[in-house]
């Protein structure tokens, strides 16, 4: 049964996109078979495989809205080997409102989903920048989820209002996800990036993800379709997100 | 009647508080009033003056959904003088659902608003990363748009997708914004930066503002509660705000 790992921040910016399409690259390069889903309207995942969102006939939207469409429906081969995708598209600003007054709106996805579950290692969900019924779906469907956090001010916020919709979770719907918090974009020169490196390592011991650096190859690789660790093999980032599949690939005894 | 203008983009973390905050204390420095309404869940901007969004009592959010609560009972006075806010707060979530049933649900705003006009010289908007009703609300109550955007590669799309919804504005409203876009984090070390600023120069000719460059005390100040005119007043950026708030209170031939 594949390792479901949901990547949630309602903060704008913070890497979730880029969190996802360069961690399944990496976990393609350990010999994973991944499904990633784009539950964004944005499609910034769908555009990074080298789809048009405006072109595609089938999305993650219709598998929300549409009783008849199934997983196997929607899902395209990407450019990375052993990497499939559930490309996203603008159809998906109008589900909230549509999936409001269906029945157990929370357990859509999951319910899509289960079938493909022996296909894959890994699936992993790309979230809009907000704490919507679609993100709460992926956070149900999911047994992992990795929280991107930029060290900057209005993260630590952020983290608070995340951790109230964990809790919910579990309390309502009686699920328990497993917590990684992933520091994105450090520079290490600031003294406020290290101060809150430090209270999060308090806060949150054993949670903590060794960090992404800044890396401005991150910046360009989306826009040659490529993963950083495919066009930019030796790069600080593409080792950082090396090094975060294998981690991840470990069972629970070994970490 | 103030100007009223909405600073929106659905990618995250581009600088729409950042924008909202630093300008603000920027047009009060010359002598502008100026009310800032936060309209995002996480409600960055209210926390950056100082406020805690958990222990407030009215909000933006009420405006929406209690018609009997005005403008008035949900402004607060500021650190920074002649800067008024409204507020916002986790509520903000359960908005969007809650108006759906509403009529007229995209004026509602605007017409909880035009009993203050005369207060302010400026009205500033701050969105949140999506292009939710709440953001529509906004968007019709202002005459202006100023969207800010990095220079990376999923803001293009994210470009084509808000004029969609501008020129959506325009046929069935017949509401018609006036644009500005907003280069921020511009690092002109990097070569895509420079790419992409030539790209946009040609499709958007004349709308678009002098750029924000890349500089970390817009990363601190907010901790300070403070803008960065205030805690540094001689950096880069908070000349290049000083600068943006002159050329938005020239009277529209000056220009
Ligand atoms: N470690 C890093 N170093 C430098 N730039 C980075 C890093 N990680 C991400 N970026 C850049 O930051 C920007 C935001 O990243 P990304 O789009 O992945 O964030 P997101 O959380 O998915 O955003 P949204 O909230 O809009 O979905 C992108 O342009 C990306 O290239
Ligand atoms: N010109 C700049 N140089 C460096 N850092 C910046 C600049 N502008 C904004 N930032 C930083 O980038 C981060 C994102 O900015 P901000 O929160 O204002 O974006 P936003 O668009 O409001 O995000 P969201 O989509 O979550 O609402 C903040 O931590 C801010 O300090
Ligand atoms: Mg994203
Ligand atoms: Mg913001």
């Amino acid at each position: 049964i594949p390792r479901r790992i949901c990547v949630v921040n309602q903060k704008g910016g913070v890497g979730k996109t880029t969190t996802v399409f360069t961690l399944a690259a990496a976990l393609s390069d350990l010999g994973r078979r991944v499904l990633c889903v784009d539950l964004d309207a944005q499609a910034n995942l769908t555009s990074s495989f080298g789809f048009d969102p405006d072109l595609l006939d089938l999305t993650a939207a219709d598998l929300f809205t549409r009783e008849e469409v199934e997983a196997s429906d929607v899902i395209l081969e990407t450019g990375i080997e052993g990497v499939h995708a559930i490309p996203a598209d603008i159809k998906l600003v109008a589900v909230e409102t549509r999936i409001h007054e269906m029945m157990m709106r929370e357990y859509i996805l999951q319910t899509k989903l289960e079938a493909l579950f022996d296909r894959y290692h890994v699936i992993l969900f790309d979230c809009p920048p907000n704490l919507s019924r679609v993100t709460i779906n992926a956070m149900v469907a999911s047994l992992e989820v990795v929280v991107p956090i930029e060290t900057q001010s209005y993260s630590i916020k952020a983290i608070s209002d995340l951790t109230n919709t964990f809790a919910l979770l579990k309390e309502k719907m009686h699920h328990d996800l497993k917590l990684w918090l992933l520091p994105t974009k450090v520079d290490r020169r600031m003294r406020l990036a290290i101060d809150i490196l430090d209270a999060l390592e308090e806060t949150f011991r054993g949670r903590i993800l060794d960090p992404i650096q800044v890396d401005s190859n991150l910046v360009r690789a989306p826009l040659l379709c490529e993963p950083v660790t495919h066009a930019y093999p030796t790069s600080r980032s593409a080792l950082e997100y090396g090094r975060l599949a294998r981690f991840l690939t470990l069972s629970d005894e070994e970490r």
